[in-house]
């Protein structure tokens, strides 16, 4: 494990010895090596390690715990001070609230609508209103009203209307008048770097000033998340990160990443494929996940 | 100006970042950077054009060759009259059902006579989905709606495929993620039912790997191999940034050939795996 690993690292270091540039310099490979290995990014691993290294020198190393212990203590409180930060809370207030799912393909978005329209019409009282606006996928709005049947939420679709931004303006007008006070609109997939799906989800995005913009990730992304992320960002300015599937065994270094090269909070985590797999984001489960 | 024997330290870092950052892997990238370090020792290198043309061999090596060689078409191995059937694998939201949709295109533009079969009875609408691929490439389909069992269907298309004298079926499967037991299990089962009724089949087991994912493709490849003895990969959306680097490892590893490519959400939107146009791609 991580801590066997650090303490062999560690060059000879007894208990009631210091943590020097000397004795760390390996075990800070190992820093480095775990956390590439976890996904996260290159950069982002880079400057971690230095903030650990930072953390660690001078510290004591007491009789009590070894070094590699206190390496992978220092680790982790340093992982969870990153990722965590204040609990941001999801803003579904408004006459309706509005919702924004944007992401790459296949991340989760779909799903995590119906996970969401679940979740505000079970846990918070709200009367969801699911908006399809996914116009090229082959069934996805078929998929949508699927997901909503099951939950006996109603879903606003139109399959004669192409334009996503007119579909989505015209969900909203649905839902005052149907007294939905929670809109969900689910978005295709898109490639940062597809220039007219970007400006599409700017347009849609601009059209409905939503209280709440969430971008979508799989958690399984490897090195790409920083540039996705970025990218996202920059256009869309979302207010937090979904982390999808992860009931797999990824490490999810992505989680990492994300958070230090945009500052947004992850705020729920996708851990299954049933309607009830939401979770809230835990940053201390995280950290141990990482670190593997 | 003679060859160099070493390569420079500064070399070596930008090679190592370029090769992590395109989800190549710390035991990959150290791989490749030892059999570039034994071929400079061995070749000496005049400069970063040689470096270059070296770097780019030594990674090609690691991929594994294809049965059929170099691949320069959509063509299957003859298999003596019986269809020839290819069992699509992978976790959720890769992209089989699409891949699927191009692939039967790219058999039926050759002239040969595909069979679908819609073995993911569980995600909503994935039966309609795949009904929409099928009548976009204009290709039968069978399926049983949702819910029905995943190994009946497969029979069943399998079956059908035989009786009708189709050359090549395609199962599409649900997305499932390698750490569920019982969905692995599930998929074992897929694969013993279809060979009651052609002993060989799967003839290809196609693993689709998501372009994005980081090294926990690895242990995708391990666990479906356990579960389904993989022989093809297929990589999806290399159209976006991502590098799809993890796929030298698994290549390497488990000697298992990439053969397509997906590059874009539309039916034309499969390659033929050329690996030399993918190692160049890790450097542009
Ligand atoms: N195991 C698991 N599967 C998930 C989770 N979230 C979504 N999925 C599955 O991932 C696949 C893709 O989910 P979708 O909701 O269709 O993804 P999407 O982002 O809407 O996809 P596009 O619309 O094509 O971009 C499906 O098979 C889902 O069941 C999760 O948290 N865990
Ligand atoms: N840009 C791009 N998108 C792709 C590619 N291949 C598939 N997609 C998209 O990825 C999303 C998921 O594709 P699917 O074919 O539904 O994936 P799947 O593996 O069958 O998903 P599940 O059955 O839910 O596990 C869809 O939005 C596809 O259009 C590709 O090569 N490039
Ligand atoms: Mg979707
Ligand atoms: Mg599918």
């Amino acid at each position: 494990n991580l801590s066997e690993k650090f303490d062999r690292a560690f060059k000879v270091l007894k208990g009631r010895g210091q943590i020097t540039e000397i004795n760390v310099a390996e075990s800070l490979k190992e820093v480095r090596r775990a956390l590439l290995d976890a996904d996260v990014n290159y950069k982002t691993a880079k400057d971690f390690t230095q903030r650990v290294k930072e953390k660690a020198l001078g510290r004591d190393v007491l009789t009590s715990v070894s070094p590699g212990q206190l390496m992978v203590k220092i680790c982790h409180e340093e992982l969870i001070n990153l990722m965590g930060g204040e609990m941001v809370d999801l803003n579904y207030q408004g006459s309706p609230g509005i919702i924004l799912m944007s992401g790459l393909q296949g991340s989760g978005k779909t799903t995590f609508s119906g996970k969401l329209a679940n979740y505000l019409k079970n846990k918070k009282g709200k009367n969801p209103l699911l908006v399809a606006c996914d116009v090229y996928r082959p069934a996805a709005i078929d998929q949508l009203h699927v997901l909503g049947e099951q939950l006996g939420v109603e879903v606003y679709s139109n399959k004669e209307e192409k334009d996503p931004v007119k579909i989505a303006q015209a969900a909203i007008q649905h839902a005052k008048s149907n007294s939905h006070n929670v809109v969900i609109v689910d978005t295709a997939g898109r490639l940062a770097v597809d220039e007219e799906m970007m400006v599409e989800i700017e347009n849609v995005k601009k059209s409905i000033n939503p209280t709440e913009t969430l971008f979508v990730v799989d958690s399984m992304t490897g090195q790409d998340a920083v540039n996705t992320a970025k990218t996202f960002n920059d256009r869309i300015d979302f207010d937090g990160v979904i982390l999808t599937k992860l009931d797999g065994d990824t490490r999810g270094g992505a989680a990492l990443t994300i958070k230090t090269v945009v500052d947004k909070p992850i705020k729920f985590v996708g851990t299954g494929e049933k309607m009830d797999a939401l979770d809230v984001f835990y940053p201390e489960r995280m950290a141990d996940r990482i670190l593997g | 100006i003679v060859g160099k024997s070493k390569v420079d330290a500064e070399v070596l870092d930008e090679l190592e970042e370029v090769l992590i950052s395109s989800d190549v892997g710390v035991n990959t990238t150290i791989k490749i950077i030892e059999r570039i370090e034994e071929r400079v020792a061995r070749d000496k290198y005049l400069g970063t054009e040689e470096l270059d043309k070296i770097l780019r061999e030594e990674i090609a090596e690691l991929l594994e060759e294809n049965n059929s060689g170099e691949e320069v078409d959509f063509s299957i191995p003859d298999t003596k009259g019986e269809p020839y059937v290819i069992m699509v694998v992978g976790v959720n939201g890769v992209g089989k059902t699409t891949t699927i949709g191009k692939l039967a295109n790219q058999f039926k533009r050759s002239g040969k006579k595909v069979i679908l079969g819609a073995a993911d009875t569980f995600r909503a609408a994935a039966v309609d989905q795949l009904i929409i691929w099928s009548e976009r490439v204009d290709v039968p389909i069978v399926q049983q709606g949702m819910e029905a069992d995943p190994a009946s269907v497969a029979f069943d298309t399998v079956q059908s495929a035989k009786a009708q004298g189709a050359d090549i079926v395609i199962i599409d499967t649900a997305g499932r993620l390698h750490n569920k037991v019982n969905l692995m299990n599930e998929l074992s089962k897929i694969k013993r039912v279809m060979q009651k009724v052609i002993p060989d089949a799967p003839h290809e087991i196609l693993l689709v790997l998501d372009g994005s994912t980081g090294q926990n493709a690895f242990e995708q490849a391990k666990q479906f191999s356990i579960a389904t003895e993989i022989n093809a990969l297929a990589i999806t959306k290399l159209d976006g940034t991502a590098k799809g680097g993890v796929v030298i490892g698994i290549s390497d590893q488990m000697k298992i050939p990439v053969k397509y490519i997906g590059v874009g959400e539309g039916i034309e939107d499969l390659q033929v795996f050329n690996k030399h146009e993918f190692v160049d791609s890790l450097f542009s």
